[in-house]
């Protein structure tokens, strides 16, 4: 038996919005201490992966881990069902069928119940291993969001390069180019305006501006987004949870 | 032209 229960229904609606626009089939495996996901977009270049603790949620309890197939199209629709101030509880029974949303406005009493269909989804689950980076920045993640927004209007890459002191962001089109340098500095007022660098050797990579737009969807779920990335794996654009984290590993293009 | 690798190079399944 699953009952896992969102004091805020907007919390679940933000996590699924920052990722339902790169992939659809979903399995959420539930385990005694939280929930984690994992899936591949279509074209088999950006990898998501989800992990939401216990702590994350205002009562949680899973007495047999369980694999919750999802449609996130349909998922969201009975999502955007729910107030956002609403609580949320996802219920499910050992070997379920469907999962029950509960949606719960204590204020004026009143209850809204959705069933949504689970889905049998053949998906390989991906060992993911800590990595070795090359550079590690964390800014805040909106940002990062304008940044690659802007930027990708010229070009369909976009250049992230990493030097000691610089965070040089580029793109070189058919109608023109552009680039955002950033230094790294500390707010003291506004930690999560700061922006922190740690670099082993200076990177230069180029990235598809199409996942780099799937990615910054991911903004909602946190001020900040923690950037890894290295020559010689995927990078990883991290959106950290109160408890647990969205990740995106992005394979950087490689020159012919 | 530059070459965009799959996910998958990189991460073995589980």
């Amino acid at each position: 038996m699953l009952e896992a229960k969102f004091e805020q229904a907007s919390l679940f609606k933000r996590i699924i919005d920052g990722f339902k626009d790169c992939v659809q089939l979903v399995n959420f495996q539930c385990k005694e201490d939280g929930i984690i996901a994992q899936a591949v977009d279509d074209s088999r270049v950006l990898l998501v992966s989800l992990e939401i603790g216990k702590d994350a949620f205002q009562e949680f309890r899973c007495d047999h881990p369980i694999t919750l197939g999802m449609d996130l199209n349909s998922l969201s629709k009975i999502l955007r069902c729910g107030n956002n101030t609403d609580s949320l509880t996802l219920i499910a029974d050992d070997t379920p069928d469907s999962l029950l949303l509960l949606f719960e406005d204590t204020k004026r009493e009143r209850i809204s119940e959705y069933s949504l269909k689970l889905m049998d989804i053949d998906a390989d689950f991906l060992k993911i291993e800590e990595l070795q980076y090359d550079t590690t920045i964390m800014m805040p993640s909106a940002d990062f969001s304008k940044t690659v927004r802007d930027l990708s209007q010229l070009s369909d890459s976009l250049n992230i390069l990493v030097t000691k002191e610089t965070i040089k962001f580029v793109t070189d089109g058919d109608i023109g180019s552009g680039s955002v340098i950033m230094k790294p500095f500390i707010d003291m007022e506004n930690p999560d305006e700061s922006i922190k660098l740690e670099m082993e050797q200076p990177v230069d990579l180029t990235f598809g501006s199409k996942y780099l737009l799937d990615i910054v969807k991911g903004s909602a779920l946190s001020n900040k987004i923690g950037i890894r990335l290295s020559s010689e794996a995927p990078a990883l654009f991290q959106f950290d949870l109160t408890s647990g984290f969205l990740q995106f590993f992005l394979a950087p293009k490689f020159s012919d | 032209m530059a070459s965009q690798p799959t996910i998958s190079k990189f991460f073995a399944k589980a």
